[in-house]
């Protein structure tokens, strides 16, 4: 069994403000009820001798004033007023639709090539049946854009245009006036009914499901009246619905074209804040271990893949903050430790970009005090390491701390040992000062070593 | 492999074919039990997501599911090691060792630094690409001469760098290395004794006239190999 639906529903709360008028043709009407009450009696007109636009409710005296105007009419002032919430019907203050629009009651009063609408009470310039006082239920008010007869592109008018008889209006869908990017989180746009048009139910509502993203507990989140949102990080916005049947669903909201905030906070080299636009390429932790790839499920199985989160740049096994974090993070490859910060990446703040280091030839004279393998892998101690090393004293003079030095001449520069055992060595992230001259061999110096001196060896 | 001939079994033991999501992706050389020498390209990074691929070796057949199948190994890959950089090689750790037999067993390197002379002619071997020539899905083998780095370089006009790291065979229409084929070894012979002096890397076109194909020059490369093997295994 359905229980009643809340006329809440039909309504944009704004709390703390009242209406003041300064037309005194303006009705009004006031009685003693609960909200729900009120709302109800509102939309259904109901012993008021005025078409209900929108309502006060006074906190403090519990007491509903029916109003017969809305924010948008002329002679009608807004307050502020914290002991009173101002709930208007939606159909009359957004510029929007959902579905075929036959609710829509706003003003706009063009048509889609910018024809002026004929009044509905009017007869000219053309004749027609849709009168005001035969479609009582239609507010066919003024000349405002309405759909009394369902047509399926959406309100219309009659035009002044003596050559056009009716034109559409082109109200926009409510999922199209506002688009969103990435996963949603910072849509705030008026759609209210899900991807199979379902309609939300409101967030400071717990019927008819139960829920705890009351809009007070979460205020940054925009959980106003009933529209999606995404305030937990779902693929899209979404919302709880009115079917009890049916807890909740995502809803279908534009995909705006391009992010105009892309890049302005990217860094890459070191990480402002929390790091959310780090978008560098640094992939082991802080000890050394490689970072899991987001689009793998091995070894830990985690939802942050590229799909889920589009604008968060989850590409390969890079560190990043996708969750809004302390810090960029990511999962390790180490079957024991699920996830680990990225506290090797430098504060921008703090400590700027290392300037760009070179060597000489084979790099064997570096004496530079880098100590991080090409995939950033921090290098080990050399002390701790020359039992590995087959290098000569004179060699061994030269392996400072960790840094990197190439003590066995290796042609293809520095490199170092580290703690990392799937990473036991590695060349170092540091390139030649000048590309490798011998680019093409000449005619005269081919190598006669034979390649088969190899003897088979057990 | 474009031209060419197909393989008998035990004149390839050393040839794995590279397998993502259950197809044949590329070639690589069993260098060591447990380890494979191919091309860095045929991973989409350095960090791949191994789950999809796995490594066969010990067979000739892609698509046979009959005897040949009861010789066949499938390891898993642990570990890329990416070469050095511009290098475009990588070594493939796998998951366990390759058992050696008739079917499987690995092929020497080279001396570091040496030089096979020019005109020798070598082999390539490779499940890929047949551009119509026949025998596709089998294992193929196609005879290649070297080309000095010289030459090379004015057949492709300076179009791509031939430096000392890398080394050139082939050139004649309609005989040599294809689509996945890359990662495969370019194999020279002395005696009965053979070596791996390249690994073919993706290039532009297959089997062209006066277009020899690239190799990474394996002898250049074998002192990051076996440094490789010192301290990773």
């Amino acid at each position: 069994k359905h229980p009643r639906r809340n006329s809440l529903h039909d309504y944009r709360k704004s709390d703390g403000i009242h209406l003041f008028k300064t037309d005194s043709s303006l009705l009004t009407k006031s009685k003693s009820l609960s909200e729900v009450k009120c709302a109800r009696r509102c939309s259904r007109n109901k012993g008021l001798s005025f078409i209900c636009r929108a309502f006060h409710f006074d906190q403090k005296t519990r007491k509903c004033h029916w109003l017969s105007f809305d924010s948008n009419t002329p002679g009608v002032k807004k307050e502020q007023d914290f002991s009173f919430d101002l709930y208007e019907k939606k159909d009359y203050t957004r510029e929007c639709i959902i579905g075929e629009g036959s609710s829509y009651k706003g003003i706009k009063s063009v048509t889609k090539t910018g024809l002026k609408c004929q009044a509905w009470a009017s007869s000219v310039p053309h004749d027609h049946n849709f009168l005001p006082s035969r479609f009582k239920r239609k507010d066919l008010k003024e000349n405002y854009c309405r759909n009394p007869n369902n047509e399926t592109s959406g309100p219309w008018c009659y035009t002044t245009d003596p050559d056009i008889r009716h034109q559409s209006c082109e109200i926009p869908q409510c999922s199209e006036v506002e688009c969103m990017t990435c996963n949603g989180e910072n849509y705030r746009g008026p759609m209210d009914h899900t991807e199979t048009g379902k309609e939300c139910q409101r967030w400071d509502l717990t019927r008819p499901h139960k829920h705890t993203f009351h809009p007070k507990r979460y205020p940054d989140k925009g959980l106003n009246d009933n529209y999606c949102r995404n305030p937990d990080n779902r693929l899209r916005p979404w919302c709880f619905t009115l079917d009890p049947q049916t807890p909740w669903e995502y809803c279908n909201i534009k995909v705006c074209d391009v992010n105009a905030k892309t890049d302005i906070d990217t860094t890459t080299k070191c990480f402002r804040g929390q790091g959310e636009q780090y978008r560098g390429t640094v992939a082991v932790t802080p000890d050394g271990v490689q970072c899991q790839r987001w689009d793998s499920q091995f070894p830990h199985n985690h939802s942050y893949t590229p799909e889920n989160y589009k604008c968060q740049d989850l590409r390969e096994n890079y560190c990043r903050n996708p969750d809004g974090a302390e810090l960029p993070w990511c999962f390790t490859v180490d079957t024991k430790v699920r996830t680990a910060f990225c506290t090797n990446i430098p504060r921008c703040d703090t400590e700027p970009p290392a300037t760009e280091e070179c060597f000489e030839g084979n790099g064997e004279e570096y004496r530079g005090h880098l100590s991080k393998t090409r995939s950033g892998v921090p290098c080990a101690m050399w002390e701790d390491n020359l039992d590995r090393s087959s290098a000569t004293n004179s060699e061994i003079a030269s392996l400072e701390n960790n840094f990197c030095r190439n003590p066995d001449k290796d042609k293809h520069g520095p490199w170092c040992y580290t703690n990392n055992s799937s990473v036991p060595w590695d060349y170092c992230m540091i390139k030649p000062c000048k590309p490798s001259s011998n680019v093409i061999p000449t005619k005269s110096d081919p190598s006669q070593i034979s390649c088969f001196r190899h003897k088979r060896i057990r | 492999i474009v031209g060419g001939a197909p393989v008998k079994i035990k004149e390839a033991s050393w040839m794995v074919s590279i397998q993502k999501g259950n197809s044949h992706w590329c070639g690589g050389s069993l260098v060591r039990e447990d380890w494979v020498l191919t091309d860095k390209q045929c991973f989409s990074s350095c960090v791949p997501d191994l789950a999809e691929y796995s490594v066969w070796m010990g067979f000739l057949h892609l698509n046979d599911t009959g005897r040949e199948e009861s010789e066949k190994q499938v390891l898993k890959i642990s570990h890329v090691v990416c070469g050095p950089e511009g290098s475009n090689l990588a070594l493939l750790k796998l998951s366990g060792a390759a058992l050696q037999t008739e079917n499987v067993r690995t092929i020497p390197l080279p001396v570091t630094g040496c030089a096979i002379p020019e005109h020798t002619n070598c082999t390539m071997y490779g499940w890929g690409e047949t551009k119509g020539t026949g025998h596709d899905g089998i294992m193929k083998v196609v005879q290649l001469p070297i080309v000095s780095n010289e030459r090379c370089n004015a057949y492709h006009r300076g179009s791509l760098p031939i430096t000392e790291s890398r080394l050139c065979a082939g050139g004649k229409r309609d005989e040599g290395v294809c689509e996945k084929d890359y990662g495969g070894s370019l194999v020279c012979e002395e005696g009965d004794f053979k070596v791996v002096v390249g690994v073919s890397v993706h290039g532009r076109g297959c089997a062209r006239s006066n277009r020899p194909a690239i190799f990474v020059n394996v002898p250049y490369y074998a002192e990051w190999i076996h440094k490789v093997f010192k301290y990773y295994s």
